[in-house]
């Protein structure tokens, strides 16, 4: 997270390979499940053995006695809709719920988050030296109004994106951060509006950052786990 | 540690009927079908035997499709195995396990029958019952280097070699071979294979049933996963995989469905010069193994144009896609690639949600075979004819029985996808356009917060901020 400052994101979750270092960010939405980015995983028929998720802590490696933090392995993918770009990540074992491990809700089918509404978007990727690398970041930013955005992109918006404003700070998600939420309030409980795609420049001051929708993918996400 | 079935080559559904049945077949016995093959590889007689599945029973045979008045017809209670040295029509080795029914030599003289001594008098290979001189089919009795030969009704010609080719030259690959379907049974350094639809010795995902359409048959040399040239587990518990030796056809087929503005099916034929994923970051070249290492070399795979940095689809993924320049982020596929015009109005397309779709496609978007709704495995389904008598869901053709907004989708013969989408694309949307827009509404306006609630999610103990350690 470039521009942002150590904070809480008890549903934020690392993602970390074989030989356990943290690669991409996930959402926790059930106890057993965790949304993440397809891009962070090599197939839907990836062998996940020795893949992780790594909660309540906000340490990206915490030492062997932090008595809150959660490894948990990841028992299998499955890959969303082509265009969503989503995957969601099944848990050998649910995860123990408390002050530092929290579920995030899922938005209304299709809801769109009004313009103006201010999220926050979180992680341990790469801060550029503007932060403490060793925590978990959080930073706000303020989501813009599709016609608006579709418009600074000159018409390459999809339906299945979201965007936030460009801050002239240069606030946004970076390498390592992908596949984390966007974060949003909405009567009075976070919800998980967006998940974070790779791009090309982090923080990028003069364009948008796009997220997946995810309320256009609430149906998908209920039917795999109900499946 | 090799399976006695490993001499057997497997009809799936099938049963052979001999009329008249002389000598009469055996009664049937209890047995899995490795036990039935290790009971028919130990009687004389037996060349086949029926198994039946579901009450575990089998029936040792002395007789293959190929013997005199027996033909095969479909019976879906059988699987018919049949010894694999008298269904051959190639050898191995030197061929004196050769049974096949080839009968006439390379020069195209017709065989002597070996009981006969007339034009030809020996008295050396007579036929019986371990030696498999039968009728006047060509044998190698004396494990001649040449392979199978045979006397000739040519009274100037005593024998000659019937030239019957070696299996791993019998038929030929092209490209990386994943349309082999040869019968070489053995790895580069002689292992024998192990069969695809065995999980012993090595345990491994390439199920037959999951892929269907791969060839998996018996323990023949496959290419199910795009490697550079067909492989197979092997019997030999401390060797996983080995690639096999097989003969590249001389000729190099005519790549299809070549295109360079667009991409048809999975784009295996896209020759296009897009090099960036949808999200803008740069493709790493085909040629470079940083920053991510893997084994789709160009020179190992001529035939898949892996020129530069271009999107390109090696190994049958859903579209074309490429390794990007981003350390943490291995591969990302092209999407923003259009699809091919002509191909959107064809018929296999759906309109709204496809809730209406009538067509016949089964399988997924990855390619793997759908499961029939009325099954119970692998998947025990939560829909099916019975819940939702009105959809349609006839067979295992792709549905959308609860009105899914993303399209027909259908359980999966793959133990570890419950469902999956189908490679059925939406219709040309409103306005003609491709790029999400649909002729369903995706987005209904913002609903007021208040409207919303939500349960047990979303909290957070505030004052929990960062402490340093």
């Amino acid at each position: 997270i470039i521009g942002g400052q150590p904070g809480n994101s008890p549903w934020t979750v690392s993602i970390r390979n074989r030989a356990g270092v943290h690669f991409c960010g996930g959402s926790l939405v059930k106890e057993q499940w965790v949304i993440s980015m397809r891009q962070c995983f090599s197939s839907c028929d990836a062998d996940l053995v020795g893949y992780k998720v790594q909660l309540g802590t906000l340490f990206k490696d915490p030492g062997p006695g932090d008595p809150d933090q959660q490894t948990i392995p990841i028992e299998r993918i499955a890959c969303g809709p082509a265009e969503s770009q989503l995957v969601m990540l099944k848990l050998v074992r649910p995860a123990a719920l408390n002050r530092r491990v929290a579920l995030i809700c899922l938005p209304p089918e299709r809801y769109v988050v009004p313009a103006g509404t201010v999220c926050e978007i979180a992680g341990w990727g790469e801060t550029r030296g503007t932060g403490d690398s060793t925590v978990l970041n959080v930073a706000r930013l303020p989501v813009l109004a599709h016609g608006e955005c579709h418009a600074a992109l000159r018409g390459r918006l999809k339906e299945s994106e979201l965007c936030t404003a460009p801050l002239r700070a240069g606030v946004g998600a970076c390498e390592g951060d992908y596949g984390g939420p966007l974060a949003c309030l909405t009567a009075d409980c976070w919800v998980l509006e967006g998940v974070i795609t790779p791009s090309r420049v982090c923080a990028r001051t003069d364009q948008p950052a796009l997220f997946i929708r995810v309320s256009l993918y609430v149906d998908w996400i209920h039917k795999v786990m109900k499946m | 540690h090799r399976s006695p079935l490993n001499d057997f080559q497997r009809l799936r559904a099938t049963e052979l009927l001999a009329v008249p049945t002389d000598p009469p077949a055996p009664a049937p016995e209890q047995g899995s079908a490795e036990q039935c093959a290790q009971r028919c590889a130990a009687s004389m007689q037996c060349r086949a035997f029926h198994h039946d599945r579901q009450s575990q029973l089998c029936q040792l045979l002395p007789w293959t499709q190929h013997s005199p008045n027996v033909h095969v017809q479909k019976n879906i209670h059988y699987d018919l195995y049949q010894k694999k040295d008298y269904l051959r029509d190639c050898i191995v080795a030197d061929g004196t396990s050769y049974r096949g029914t080839r009968a006439t030599t390379e020069k195209g003289l017709r065989c002597q029958h070996w009981r006969a001594t007339t034009p030809h008098d020996h008295s050396r290979f007579l036929p019986s019952l371990r030696n498999g001189l039968e009728e006047n089919y060509c044998r190698n009795p004396d494990r001649d280097k040449r392979g199978p030969w045979c006397y000739t009704v040519d009274p100037n010609v005593r024998h000659q070699s019937c030239g019957i080719k070696k299996c791993e030259d019998a038929v030929c690959m092209s490209c990386n071979g994943e349309e082999y379907r040869g019968a070489v049974d053995h790895t580069e350094s002689g292992t024998e294979c192990q069969r695809w639809d065995l999980q012993h010795p090595h345990k491994h995902p390439y199920h037959p049933n999951k892929y269907p359409d791969k060839g998996l048959d018996d323990n023949y040399c496959r290419n199910p996963d795009s490697s550079e040239r067909p492989w197979c587990y092997t019997t030999d518990p401390g060797r996983e995989r080995e690639y096999c030796r097989i003969r590249l056809c001389k000729k190099r087929p005519r790549p299809l469905n070549v295109t360079t503005g667009c991409f048809r099916g999975r784009g295996e034929g896209y020759r296009g010069r897009v090099n960036v994923t949808v999200s803008g970051i740069h493709c790493q070249r085909w040629d470079a193994q940083t920053p991510h290492q893997h084994h789709f070399l160009p020179e190992k795979y001529p035939c898949k144009d892996l020129q530069e940095n271009y999107c390109r689809n090696p190994d049958g993924s859903e579209a074309p896609w490429c390794f990007t320049t981003r350390p943490s982020v291995r591969v990302a596929f092209c999407f923003h690639i259009r699809r091919c015009p002509d191909e959107l109005g064809a018929e296999e397309c759906y309109h709204g949600h496809g809730e209406h779709y009538r067509g016949h496609v089964s399988k997924t978007r990855k390619g793997i075979t759908c499961q029939p709704w009325a099954a119970q495995a692998p998947h025990v389904p939560q829909i099916s004819p019975v819940t939702h008598p009105e959809a349609h869901l006839e067979e295992n053709y792709c549905r959308n029985p609860d009105n899914d907004s993303h399209g027909p989708w259908c359980y999966t013969m793959d133990p570890r996808t419950p469902f999956d989408y189908c490679a059925i694309k939406p219709c040309l949307g409103v306005g003609g356009c491709r790029g999400g827009a649909s002729d369903v509404p995706q987005l209904t306006p913002a609903l007021p917060a208040d409207v919303v609630t939500f349960q047990q999610c979303g909290q957070r103990d505030e004052r929990l901020q960062w402490k340093g350690r």
